[in-house]
């Protein structure tokens, strides 16, 4: 079962900004993140989950240096198109897993889930695509969560 | 710019499934994602954004075929965690637009947003990864959300 992970990799250069409680109509998204490119603001992981009452809310990540850079955009686009609020955190690591077929086995990401239960690290955002799960935890955890997963997928006989 | 994005995929067999305001603590989501590995669910997209006051909501999509048999697990985990609520949508498909070093040029998450946006098509989840961007939208969406695509990566002159 884990032996379609291939890899583990960790990034510790990330900044997370959220926008809450956005209107959920089309074109926001746009208008967000070409605010950001106008600016030359790499974004990595763009997350929005389900939607409440009209309202939803978007987060993504940055790298830390271009943090300072992207929060006026974001305070400013926030104002035009009527969101509760922002945030941000700079003291976050995103930990991966990596594999093709990972998707087609349900067990995957609930052993990396597992893992990082185990030493009691906190899952602060998720996102996943076929070949690669990612999550977003506090920095001070991120060499534990690398020796967790290495230990749960690369040394474990499963 | 557009250059970067070498195809556009659409997938109609998909069913989104929320969780709403789970604890936002550890064991969470691998105990949410081992009860539906337990029963052989294969899950696609796992979005978890911002937390809020302790709480956070987590969505993921399955197969539609699936969700029969995903729901009851869901209801049960929820009220075991003390989740304030589950809800679904089978109606609605994944549009993605892949290509390697898209993240890293950040125009092209905002491009794909102003297609659908043109179209007036509001984007329901998103997720992404270095090589892939997807949105789910409506169903009844799909077709128009694809074509809009196409002419915005591969027929315009950019
Ligand atoms: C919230 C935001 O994603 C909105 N639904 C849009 O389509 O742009
Ligand atoms: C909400 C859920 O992801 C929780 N934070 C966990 O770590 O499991």
């Amino acid at each position: 079962e884990y032996r379609l992970v291939s890899g583990i990799a960790h990034d510790l250069n990330v900044a997370k900004i959220g926008l809450f409680n956005v209107p959920d109509r089309p074109g926001i998204a746009k208008q967000i993140f070409k605010a950001l490119a106008d600016e030359h603001i790499n974004v990595d992981m763009i997350i929005q989950s389900w939607m409440r009452d009209g309202r939803n809310d978007i987060s993504f990540t940055v790298t830390r240096n271009d943090l300072h850079k992207a929060l006026p955009v974001v305070e400013r686009v926030a104002n035009e198109i009527g969101a509760s609020g922002v945030a941000y955190n700079d003291r976050v690591a995103k930990v991966s897993i990596v594999g093709a077929g990972m998707v087609t086995n349900p067990g995957v990401a609930a052993a990396m889930f597992e893992a990082l239960a185990d030493e009691g690290i906190n899952i602060e955002m998720i996102s996943t695509s076929e070949i690669k799960i990612s999550c977003v935890i506090a920095e001070d955890q991120a060499i534990k969560a690398v020796r967790a997963l290495h230990a749960k997928f690369f040394e474990q006989q499963s």
